[in-house]
């Protein structure tokens, strides 16, 4: 695992960090019910909860669909290329582009669209960016950089598990289940 | 788009999916240091993009398969555990044509992704990327 320059984290003793969506989204429940399993998956493992939170101003997570420019300097660039990109701590912006295929549930690997992405696996890679982790070379990890279409990745591994923990410590109540996998189901797909 | 579930996918669209952003990238399949290609300065924009090429030029990008190009393509083949032969063959274009994540990989010249051991504590230090997350703040 890595963390980003100077290692910035949320400040000593945080324990709960709230989040919002963009309002001109208008975000089903479904939508956000995937974001809402995403953070629970980080906050399994250590010390920060996530709560939503209907102000999108005052939030300290800002999750967004965009498409092309969208006012950060880095535009997004169409149908699959780079799905989403997170800040570092304590930005707190969470981007995910608008021209994709996104799937909220169900097995994405069946899903009949080549370019089909499995929004859950895409968040949870993102959070760990919110939360102050870099990329890692463990192919299986959470935070490898690349994932394929139609597939789903979003068990923590014991690489992203470390480095978060490294930031913050472990939740009290997590009990190490060795993750070899974090793949739940996964298949070809477009590549 | 958004999808409720796969079974929410209208038949008709499956089969009209678009060809991914970095799919002609393939066509630089074999492409060799010292030689132009058309188009090969996108290949550069990608690699800077991500940290691989640190310093961009104050104009754009060349065709040329430059030294430069040949270092970031050995570097990103490092990261991604492949052979490490600084040419673009088959399984680096495969690897690269990949969708991803927005965020840098390369921090200040720096590979911060392949550390040798996954349980080592590797800081990352700036990439393009990282840097603007970082003065935005």
């Amino acid at each position: 695992y890595t963390f980003f320059d100077g290692k910035p984290r949320w400040p000593e003793g945080t324990t709960e960090l709230t989040y919002a969506f963009d309002p001109g989204n208008n975000l089903e429940d479904v939508v956000k019910n995937v974001f809402a399993r995403a953070f629970s998956r980080w906050s399994e493992v250590t010390t920060i909860n996530f709560t939503e939170t209907t102000s999108f101003s005052d939030a300290d997570v800002k999750i967004g669909f965009y498409t092309g420019n969208h006012g950060d300097g880095e535009p997004f660039d169409g149908v699959l290329g780079t799905l989403a990109h997170a800040f570092s701590p304590t930005d707190g912006r969470f981007h995910l582009d608008g021209a994709e295929d996104w799937v909220a549930s169900g097995d994405v690997t069946t899903a009949s669209l080549s370019t089909a992405v499995d929004l859950e696996s895409v968040a949870v890679h993102e959070i760990g960016h919110l939360l102050g982790l870099g990329h890692t070379s463990v192919k299986e990890a959470i935070m490898y950089p690349t994932i394929t279409a139609k597939t789903r990745k979003v068990k923590l591994m014991d690489d992203d598990i470390a480095g978060v923990q490294n930031l913050y410590g472990s939740n009290p109540h997590y009990t190490d289940t060795t993750t070899t996998s974090s793949r739940e189901t996964s298949n070809g797909g477009r590549h | 788009r958004m999808f409720p579930d796969p079974s929410s996918i209208p038949g008709w669209l499956s089969s009209h999916a678009p060809p991914g952003v970095w799919d002609s990238y393939r066509n630089f399949t074999g492409c060799q240091r010292g030689k132009t290609y058309e188009g090969l300065s996108k290949i550069k924009d990608y690699f800077h993009h991500f940290g691989y090429i640190p310093n961009a030029p104050p104009s754009n990008f060349t065709d040329d398969f430059d030294d430069a190009l040949e270092a970031a393509v050995k570097i990103y083949q490092k990261n991604f555990n492949l052979n490490v032969t600084g040419e673009l063959d088959d399984a680096t274009l495969s690897q690269i044509v990949r969708p991803r994540c927005g965020v840098a990989d390369i921090i200040n010249g720096t590979t911060t992704m392949n550390s040798g051991k996954s349980d080592t504590n590797t800081t990352a230090t700036s990439s393009t990327k990282l840097k603007f997350h970082t003065v935005g703040h």
